[in-house]
């Protein structure tokens, strides 16, 4: 069982801790932040793919998760597009090639992206240029779950404004996201409420972390404020259980099969004709 | 009794509501959320200065207050660093010319920004590009005091690490922040004392808040979230309480007399001798 999911948006939006508490083990390690010589500003976004073993459900899938450090933190962003679109369109490449050999390689891993998570600034306002143009432009190609990141900064009327807002903007500006489609004859009552219910969340609010706190005797992924405690699995303070039910449970199927039977098609349809 | 400040830093990071928290009043009012094509995304950086008057230690002053939305939301910020440190120019050479005027003009404004509020985005990284380049050139004409925004969006671990670091890097990029300077010799042991601490303070922890929320009887500035409140005059929350008391009332005078003994005298001397 394998799925692969890109994680992008800006440097800090705990892109690591939100793959760490999906994953629930430390796959990307903590960054060092004590060295200002080891700098930080890392002038071409260095796309690393990580495969990790994980277990849902009872059934053992190989999760790749590519995480994009680095992104939207220089004064120019105009090249960090063009890497992230690189890496997948060469995923699908490589699958083209793949098929036109006459002689194939069994051994061939399928690295096409199923799902890009986009990781959006909890700012309170609207969407960014930078997050429009990014969007817009992969949404061709995979396909895009927007989540707003480090979702605890925000109060619950914050975030329902600000959810609304996206989606709005979304609508506005023709950005195509994945939005539990379902086909209202084809499926049953429970299926159509539950992705409605799905797409009414959009874009999902995310809270990582890679801390267990005691909570009433129990262990559990938090983040622990003077104030109180955020407990990402709680769904009263975020959307993360939900998400994580969505990509390694219920949807991954779907996601699966857009990637090949839609967006694949559509690319290779595109780079065959030219 | 007169004190300009311009808040600087990207979009959604508080600064309206940090203005209107300081004030006790609504200055800047909250932006209309709800229209995408009401596009939040200004091209050009408009900067604007507010001013209103205030009440401080029981003394009337005037605080003239320069917001500047959508300071980092573009792909390409390059022409935003050139709008502030204009608009700041601009302040000098208003002054130079009246200075040198043979009939001076008895009302007029002396705008000349006495502090610069550098609002850091809370990654919980380090310095963005963006960050050292804009405060790099800024120091030369503005005492800068950096701020971390929004910084209940950190625990108290990441706060420090977080504090640490970014003081590591400006030194490290020899950026000229105020650090609340004292001469050992020339002031009192609790002066000495007072500036040490404000010093390992920086960069202040800012929160702010448009709401009251009823605590334990007393109706206070704080934001209100399913795990807890956080109070904004609460020194175990942030350091706004400190941060306010430095700019209105124990530094003021400080920081308006640096502008004009040593920033201003720098310009003109440069200015003049071209
Ligand atoms: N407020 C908040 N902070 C978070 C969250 N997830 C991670 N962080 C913190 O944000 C900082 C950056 O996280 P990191 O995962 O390295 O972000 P990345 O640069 O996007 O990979 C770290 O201090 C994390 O502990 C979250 O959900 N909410
Ligand atoms: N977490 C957090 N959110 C804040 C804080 N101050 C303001 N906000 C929220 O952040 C959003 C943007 O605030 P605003 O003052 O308009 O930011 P500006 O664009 O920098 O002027 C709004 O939803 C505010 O309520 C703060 O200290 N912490």
């Amino acid at each position: 069982f394998q799925f692969n999911m890109i994680v992008v948006g800006a440097s800090g939006l705990g892109k690591s801790t939100f793959v760490n508490t999906l994953c629930g083990q430390q796959v990307i390690p903590r960054r060092a932040v004590d060295d200002p010589s080891q700098c930080a500003i890392e002038k071409t976004i260095a796309i690393n793919p990580i495969t990790v073993e994980i277990e849902e459900d009872g059934m053992k899938m190989q999760l790749t998760v590519v995480d994009t450090p680095g992104f939207g933190d220089n004064i120019d962003n105009s090249s960090n597009f063009a890497e992230i679109l690189g890496y997948i369109e060469r995923q699908y490449d490589d699958l083209l090639a793949e098929e036109s050999k006459i002689k194939r390689n069994p051994k061939f891993n399928d690295n096409r992206i199923h799902v890009l998570l986009y990781f959006i600034q909890p700012t309170g306002h609207s969407l960014r240029e930078i997050d429009i143009e990014l969007m817009k432009r992969l949404s061709a190609r995979v396909n895009i779950i927007p989540c707003v990141a480090k979702a605890d900064s925000l109060t619950p009327k914050e975030l329902a404004d600000f959810k609304k807002r996206i989606m709005e903007d979304i609508r506005y500006y023709g950005i195509q996201v994945y939005d539990f489609p379902f086909d209202e004859e084809d499926e049953d009552e429970e299926t159509v409420e539950e992705n409605m219910e799905l797409r009414s969340l959009l874009p999902f609010a995310v809270v990582g972390s890679d801390e267990e706190i005691n909570v009433n005797g129990r262990l559990i992924r938090a983040r622990q404020y003077p104030w109180g405690v955020v407990e990402v699995e709680n769904l009263k303070h975020c959307d993360f259980a939900r998400l994580r039910y969505v990509l390694l449970s219920s949807h991954l199927q779907d996601l699966k099969e857009l990637t090949h039977d839609v967006l694949y098609e559509a690319y290779r349809s595109e780079k065959l004709s030219k």
